[in-house]
C-alpha cells in the first residue's frame, strides 16, 4: 500500500489494524523481586513485544517498500522508544505505576530492587503524566508511534543516502504520518487557532521519549556488562546495533 | 542484525 494513495483517515485506519496485541510476561516471578528477577522479567517481555514490533512495523503503509538497510537501521534506532511509548500509553490511566504487561505491572519503588533503574522508571512516569495532562487521544499516540519509527534516524532521510529511492520513499512517508496527525487533531473538534499548539505539544514529547530510550539504552547495556541479566536473540542484536552505532 | 533482517524478510505473518 503506497501511503500516498491513502487519506489521511485510511492511513490512520491502516494504523490501527496494524496494532501489535498486548503481550504477557507468563510466569512472572513472586514478588518482591530481586535486581536479576526485575531485570529478567523486563527483558523477557522486550523481547517478546520486540517481534511483534517487527511486525507491526511492516503494516505501516510504504514501510516495507523502504530499503531493507534502511528499514533496519530505523527499527535498530528506535525499538527503545516504541518500546517505552507503548508503556507510556498502557500506562496513562494508572498514575504511579508503569504497566509493563497485564501480569507486569509495577509501582516506582519497586525500581529501588535494580541499581539506576529509579531514574528511568521516574522519566517514564514524568512522560506519561504529560500524556495524561494533555489528555493524549489513542490516534494521536498511533500517530505519534509511527513518527518515532519513521524520524528514528537521519541517515536514511539525508541527500546522499545510500539509496535515494528509499530516501524520497522515507520523505513521502514522513510527510504523510505528519498529514495524518495534522487530521486527527483537526477532528477533535479544537479551536482553530490551538491546533497548531496541540501539534507541538505532540511532537515536543518526541524528544523526551528519545532521552528516555537513551538511558534506558545504557542502564541494560550497564546490567549486561555487568550480567546481572543475560540478553540474548533478537534483544541482544538490537541492543547490539544500537550501541555499535554510537561508536 | 540477523534475525531482524529475517523477520523483515519473511511474509509470515
Amino acid at each position: 500500500i503506497y501511503p500516498n494513495a491513502l487519506s489521511p483517515e485510511q492511513f490512520v485506519i491502516t494504523l490501527i489494524e496494524a496494532e501489535p496485541p498486548n503481550v504477557l510476561l507468563m510466569n512472572r516471578p513472586k514478588k518482591p523481586f530481586t535486581e536479576a528477577s526485575m531485570m529478567m522479567s523486563l527483558t523477557k517481555l522486550a523481547d517478546k513485544e520486540l517481534v511483534h514490533m517487527i511486525g507491526w512495523a511492516k503494516k505501516i503503509p510504504g514501510f516495507v517498500e523502504l530499503s531493507l538497510f534502511d528499514q533496519v537501521r530505523l527499527l535498530e534506532s528506535c525499538w527503545l522508544e516504541i518500546l517505552m511509548v507503548g508503556l507510556m500509553w498502557r500506562s496513562i490511566e494508572h498514575p504511579g505505576k508503569l504497566i509493563f504487561a497485564a501480569d507486569l505491572i509495577l509501582d516506582r519503588d519497586e525500581g529501588k530492587c535494580v541499581e539506576g533503574i529509579l531514574e528511568i522508571f521516574d522519566m517514564l512516569l514524568a512522560t506519561t503524566s504529560r500524556l495524561r495532562d494533555l489528555k493524549l487521544q489513542h490516534k494521536e499516540y498511533l500517530c505519534l508511534k509511527a513518527m518515532i519509527l519513521l524520524n528514528a534516524n537521519m541517515f536514511p532521510l539525508a541527500m546522499g543516502s545510500n539509496d535515494p529511492d528509499s530516501s524520497v520513499k522515507l520523505r513521502h512517508l514522513l510527510n504523510a504520518i505528519t498529514d495524518a496527525l495534522v487530521w486527527v487533531i483537526a477532528k477533535s473538534g479544537l479551536p482553530y487557532r490551538q491546533q497548531s499548539n496541540r501539534l507541538a505539544n505532540l511532537l515536543m514529547l518526541l524528544s523526551h521519549v528519545r532521552h528516555a530510550s537513551n538511558k534506558g539504552m545504557e542502564h541494560l547495556l550497564s546490567m549486561r556488562c555487568k550480567n546481572v541479566v543475560p540478553v540474548y536473540d533478537l534483544l541482544l542484536e538490537m541492543l547490539n546495533a544500537n550501541t555499535l552505532q554510537d561508536h | 542484525s540477523h534475525k531482524l533482517v529475517q523477520l523483515l524478510a519473511t511474509t509470515a505473518e
